[in-house]
């Protein structure tokens, strides 16, 4: 089974602003 | 037909032929005649220049063709050649006709730092022991275990009234003495420099001469040199450089005048000399093609066993390593590549989410993945897991 890639805008960075990384 | 190489290409052993060193070259006399003028000789009349170039003329045929010292009314009778070889050569003989009575005592002396400083190589005198406190030479040459400066015979005057001075670096050293195996004996020839000191003329005036039966005065022609280019075994020949400086065609990655040192990437192993069994070439150091500069390190050198001691500086192309020989951190080794490929190492890519870091696997490029998450980048959810919406944990436990 190949799952899909993550999508990066499912993330919610609320409580992550710091580890979001640079697009 | 190079004989710095065999016929496979292996590297081997080389020298320059032996050569006249001196000829051509400027001789600084400390005494001309003619300086002022005398009645027979005048150094600003050709006629009756007896000039230092004399000495060294290279070819064709001169009148007058001896050097001449002024008159010697009185002490001190010396009177000095000096003859600058433009390089280190490596000395075999030194010859000096004389065009007249040779002088009893003569010294000859060498430089190796451009005439800073003299060494003796030799005397030759009826008086050794009264001129320069020695015995005479020995005639199986010298007694110690490396070459010295004898005191040989002085100059016999020969039918034509003139004389010969002949010394050769072969009557100064024991027997058996081998140049490729004695650092001594490697020193002992090597010269920038001959410097020949007339000190004490024979009191007969000139027989080869047209000049006047003078007494005191020297006179002579063909200042040889005999030797070779010294390329410490690296180069078959010795070239003009853009300044017109005699350097050595340096090969087996080796330079300078020389060729006394590694070039600047051939440093895997220290630098030597070469002998006639072994070439002892410098190696260049192993970086993948990912570096152009290295350094030798001794440490290195003895614990491989006196093999390789090149350590590669500023590997390129990601690469690292002492041989720029594996991918540096966050890079990959691409299997499909070889190991001097531009792009034998490749990015990591770790998912910036679904990675626990940025370095993956160097083999296999596998980055370390969270919890549920799989895939050579860490960008897919296990079989099992979902996406969430944390960025802390991406994928879940499908309920």
């Amino acid at each position: 089974e190949v799952m899909p890639t993550l999508d990066m805008a499912l993330f919610d960075w609320t409580d992550y602003e710091d580890l979001k990384p640079e697009v | 037909t190079d004989p710095c190489h065999d016929e496979g290409g292996a590297p081997r052993g080389c020298v320059p032929g032996l050569v006249n060193a001196a000829l051509g070259r400027e001789v600084l006399a400390s005494s001309i005649c003619g300086q002022p003028p005398k009645q027979a000789c005048d150094s600003s009349d050709a006629r009756r220049a007896h000039s230092a170039a004399l000495l060294t003329f290279t070819g064709g045929t001169t009148s007058p063709v001896c050097w001449r010292s002024d008159w010697l009314m009185q002490a001190p009778l010396n009177v000095t050649l000096t003859v600058s070889l433009g390089k280190t050569f490596e000395l075999v003989f030194v010859s000096l006709r004389f065009c007249s009575t040779p002088p009893t005592s003569v010294a000859l002396l060498k430089s190796q730092d451009h005439g800073r400083s003299w060494v003796p190589l030799g005397f030759f005198s009826s008086c050794c022991d009264l001129d320069y406190g020695r015995l005479p030479a020995p005639a199986n040459g010298p007694a110690g275990p490396g070459p010295e400066a004898l005191c040989f015979p002085e100059p016999q005057t020969q039918p034509d009234g003139g004389g010969l001075l002949a010394f050769s670096v072969q009557d100064s050293s024991p027997p058996g003495l081998d140049l490729d195996s004695s650092p001594v004996l490697q020193d002992w020839v090597t010269a920038t420099d001959i410097q020949v000191v007339l000190t004490r003329p024979a009191m007969l005036g000139d027989t080869r001469d047209s000049e006047a039966m003078v007494p005191y005065s020297y006179s002579a022609t063909e200042l040889q040199v005999g030797g070779r280019c010294k390329c410490n075994g690296h180069a078959s020949r010795c070239l003009l450089d853009t300044q017109g400086h005699l350097i050595c065609d340096c090969q087996h990655g080796t330079e300078g005048p020389d060729c006394g040192r590694c070039k600047p990437f051939y440093c895997d192993r220290p630098w030597q000399r070469a002998t006639a069994r072994e070439a002892h070439a410098c190696l260049a150091c192993s970086c993948n093609g990912h570096a152009r500069r290295c350094r030798f390190n001794m440490e290195l050198y003895r614990l491989s066993g006196r093999r390789s001691g090149g350590v590669c500086l500023n590997c390129r192309h990601n690469t690292a390593g002492r041989h720029c020989h594996y991918c540096r951190e966050g890079f990959y080794r691409d299997p499909g590549r070889a190991p001097s490929d531009r792009h034998a190492c490749r990015a990591c890519d770790c998912h910036p989410v679904g990675a626990a870091g940025k370095t993956c696997n160097q083999t296999t490029g596998q980055c370390p993945c969270k919890d549920g998450v799989t895939g050579l980048t860490c960008n897919r959810c296990a079989p099992g897991f979902q996406q969430s919406r944390s960025p802390v944990a991406p994928c879940v436990k499908t309920p």
